[in-house]
Parts: structure tokens; sequence; C-alpha cells
């Protein structure tokens, strides 16, 4: 399978690093997965795509994840995602345009199945250029909420923190990635709803591994003079969970629901227009 | 004596907590310091008056410190500083008219002896913004540029990111306060060599205190499911050190450069204009 995640927001955020957390916890004896190209959308926004096969129970998943250096960076930031917007646009119409043709490169097919739109810990609420972006992106794309560096936030903060921003998420009609209820499916239906309850997820991530002052193991963490925060534990941030839901369990609908809804709007708005 | 200090940077980098932490640890059976006023600059930015009486070796000082909430904080920021500048020569033409005459109400005297500035932990360098509101206020007050939320930062980040942003502010020639040197006292230069040389000041606030796992003792701080990140703790941040500098080392030279360099320059603007 082919599997697109979109990393998205201002610059310091760590999103890099959380790319590479991503791709490291998921390949173990990780070398660098290759950076398969970079690309200037606008003077003001640039992709980097890096992509890495992964196994993942017994069948490949060819994972790319694109993120986009530049964004939200400017003292003016008006506009901004317009570059973003247009490239999502832009992967739907080359599908649109090969669909006609039997021959498609699948590797040229960067329509992105999952945005994490990574928001600034301020403790606070979400800033009016995270209100409009998301807007935006999310009537286009799968949209999911992370709460980056999550380590500045203390459990007290961090709580607060998620209220508003659901809060703001709701007053504001964003639309963010739910799964399909399957009415006839209980158990699925209490576990989406677990997993989902957390929503804007927390990440930490990390670079290297460090040494638990609690287990004297060694752990994916950042290392302070006061103790380490670890990317891998649950009480710590939600970064597990979202990957689950990202390779594991909900891998699948994000890619139907990109190819089919997503597209299918899409479509509809190019007849339409 | 009159002291006043101004906070600036965007919303969420802990400003308030800054001061907050600042009067408790200053004032240590604190009871909330008043409010004097608030005023909307433009529909921008608001500016907070809080101050307080505190006793310092045995002399009075009226500690104000003025908060600038709504400042950077919106999708496009081009001339975010304009009310700031325009607030602080406000200071200067009021003094100048009220010079004159001889009486003079001193609470009213809102000259700006230090601004300390506010940036974000990204981990990179200073945003387009810093840059631009540094250089502008630099040349007009003391400016003392801190790094927020320093607990976000491992110690090898804080290192790197200390020298990225001394880089960035000697490339772009930011005017950051700096005390005389006096040429015939060795020890003096050498200890504001030592305090100074810590400059960007990080910082770590905090509204309640908590039990130090380590000493078992209460302290300020911000407690993490991994440990305690200790305000007053000199190995965790710098503010014990810029209070030092604030409050007793330095206080005396801020507000003289200020009544004297910065007073005079704004009169020359305003005579040769
Ligand atoms: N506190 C904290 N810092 C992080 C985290 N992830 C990355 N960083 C640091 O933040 C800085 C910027 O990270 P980077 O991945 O380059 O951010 P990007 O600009 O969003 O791609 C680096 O110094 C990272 O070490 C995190 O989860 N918590
Ligand atoms: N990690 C961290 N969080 C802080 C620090 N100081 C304040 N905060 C938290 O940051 C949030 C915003 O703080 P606030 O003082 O209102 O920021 P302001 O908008 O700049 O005035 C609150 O949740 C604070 O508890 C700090 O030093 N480190």
């Amino acid at each position: 399978a082919n599997f697109t995640i979109m990393v998205l927001g201002e610059s310091g955020l760590g999103k890099t690093t959380y790319v590479n957390t991503l791709f490291t916890t998921l390949l173990r004896d990780y070398k660098r997965p290759e950076h398969r190209f970079q690309k200037q959308l606008e003077r003001t926004v640039q992709i980097d795509v890096v992509r890495a096969e992964i196994e993942e129970k017994g069948f490949n998943v060819r994972l790319t994840v694109i993120d986009t250096p530049g964004f939200g960076d400017y003292v003016n930031n008006q506009d901004c995602w317009v570059p973003v917007v247009e490239f999502l646009d832009e992967q739907h119409q080359n599908y649109m345009s090969h669909e006609q043709r039997a021959q498609r490169d699948e590797k040229d097919d960067l329509r992105v199945h999952v945005c994490l739109y990574f928001i600034q810990p301020t403790g606070h609420t979400l800033k009016p250029l995270d209100i409009e972006v998301m807007k935006q992106l999310g009537s286009r794309v799968n949209l999911i909420p992370i709460i980056a560096k999550a380590d500045t936030l203390t459990p007290g903060d961090l709580a607060v923190f998620k209220d508003r921003i659901r809060d703001c998420i709701s007053t504001h009609n964003i639309a963010v990635y739910s799964p399909p209820v399957q009415s006839d499916d209980e158990e699925n239906t209490r576990r989406n709803q677990s997993i989902f309850s957390a929503m804007p997820f927390s990440v930490i991530s990390s670079e290297s591994d460090v040494t638990s002052p609690t287990t004297g193991e060694k752990v994916r963490g950042r290392q302070y003079l006061w103790g380490v925060a670890e990317v891998e534990n649950e009480a710590h941030c939600d970064f597990k969970k979202l990957r689950n839901l990202l390779i594991r369990t909900h891998m699948h609908d994000l890619i139907a629901s990109t190819e089919e809804h997503h597209y299918e709007n899409f479509r509809m708005d190019k007849l339409g227009a």
C-alpha cells in the first residue's frame, strides 16, 4: 500500500523530529529514509518528501511523509495556506488526468491521506492562523490536530489546553478527521471513542535514545536535568496512540476516505466549475 | 526609586506568569500586586500596568511592570511594533512636557527602563518578527532578550539556541542592553561579563510551589511526570541571574541610561524634527 502523511505547522514545532521519530520507531534498525525530492511550492513554502518502505503486520507499506518548511514563518502570514491547498488539489488533479489512462505510476501519486497539523503549545487556545488554516484544510484532507512539543505542558496545563482546543474546533466548525461509525460493531465504536477522545494528540519527539532514570533502560526521549520525557510512554504523551492510529488501525480508512470521499469532492468541484 | 519593566512577545510565551513569578519571589508573602490600569494602545495591542512596592536592601522601589497582550498574535503582524514604539515615545514626550513645569507626579512617569523581549523556544533561531521588533526597539529602550519557557530545551538544545540567537543579534546589529564598562574596576568588569555572557537569559516561570523530588523541599517550579523544572535553580535556568541584574546590580544603570541616554536621543530627534 501507498500511504502519504503531510506534517504542517510553523517552524520550530518539532515536525522534522517527529517525522524522524516516526520512521525510527517503525524501522528499528533505521537508516535515514531517502529524501525523494524537495520542491519550492512558492517563495513561501517548500515541500520535502521523505519516503521509506516499512513492513507492518507482514505487508509492505510505502510510507511517504511530506514536510512543509516555511509555512507560517513570516511577519505577514496572510494566505500562507494557499500553496498547501493548491498542492493538495494538484495531486487530485494529477490522479484525475492519469485515471483516464490505464497506466499510472503509483510512485507519483502524492495524494495526501492525512494531514497532521502541529499546534504551538501556548497553553492558551488556537491562534488565528491555526483556525484559518484548519478550516481551509479540514474540508479537503483528513485533518488531525497535534499538540507539538507536549513536554512543555504539565498534566494540568495539557488537560485544559486540550479542552480549549476542542471547544475552539467545534465553535469554528473545523472538520477534523473522525472514523466511520459502524453501528453494528460496538467494540469497534468503543475503541474508536477511546482513541479519538485523546484528540488533539499530544506529541513528544526525539532524535536520541537516553537512559530512563526510573527503569535504567534505553528509551527514546528528551533528557532534561530534571528527568526524561519519554516518547513512547503513554502517560507522557499520545505518540504511540497516534502512531497506532496512523499505521495500524486507521490507515485503511484514511486511504479509502481520501481516494473516495475527498477525491470525489474534488471531482465534483471540478466538474461543477 | 521608580523602576519600570516592560515584557514584550507573542501570546503564550509565559510573560504574565513571569511577571507574577518575579513579584512573588520578590515579595515572599505576596498578595497580587495592584493592576493599576489597562489601556488599549490600538485595536491590536493592549498594555496592562501592574505595580507593587518592593523593598530591596532597605530601600523602597516602586516596581511597575507593563505587559503587552495582543502583540504579535495575528495572521498579519506587519508593523505590530508600531503601537509599542509610540507608547515608549509618548512616555518621553509626557516627561518632556512636564519637565518644564516644576510639579510633576512621579506616579505618572511610565518611561520604560528595560524591555524584556520574549523569544519562542523554537530551537532554531530568531523569527523574522523577532528580528524586526528587536531592531526597532533596541535603539529606543534598554532591550534584554529572554528565552521563554526554557524548560522546553534540553541543555544541549539551549546552548546551541543561545549561540544562534547571539549570532543573529550581531549579524543584524540589534542593540541589546550592555552595562557601561568601568575600565578602572576589573572586578566589576569581570562580574558583568559573567552575567551578560548568559544573554539571552533563559527563563522558567511558575505560579506554584511544588515539592522537589530531589530535596523534598518546596520550590517554585513546574511539575512534570518526569520531574520538576525549578525556577530558582541556576542549573535549570537564568531566572535568578536575570532577577539579580534587574533588581540588584543593574537597576541603577537601567534607570540612568533611560533617563539620560535614551531620553536625550528622544529630545534630539524631537528638536531636530
Ligand atoms: N521540547 C521539545 N522539543 C522538541 C520536540 N521535538 C523536537 N524538538 C526540538 O525542537 C527543535 C526544532 O525541531 P524541528 O524538528 O527542526 O522542528 P520543525 O521546524 O517543526 O521541523 C529542535 O531543537 C528539536 O530538538 C519535542 O517533542 N519537545
Ligand atoms: N513550559 C512552560 N510553560 C510556562 C512557563 N511559564 C508559563 N507557562 C505556561 O504557559 C501558558 C501561558 O502563560 P502566560 O503567562 O499566560 O503567557 P503570556 O500569554 O505570554 O502572558 C500557561 O499555561 C502557563 O502555565 C514556563 O516557563 N515554561
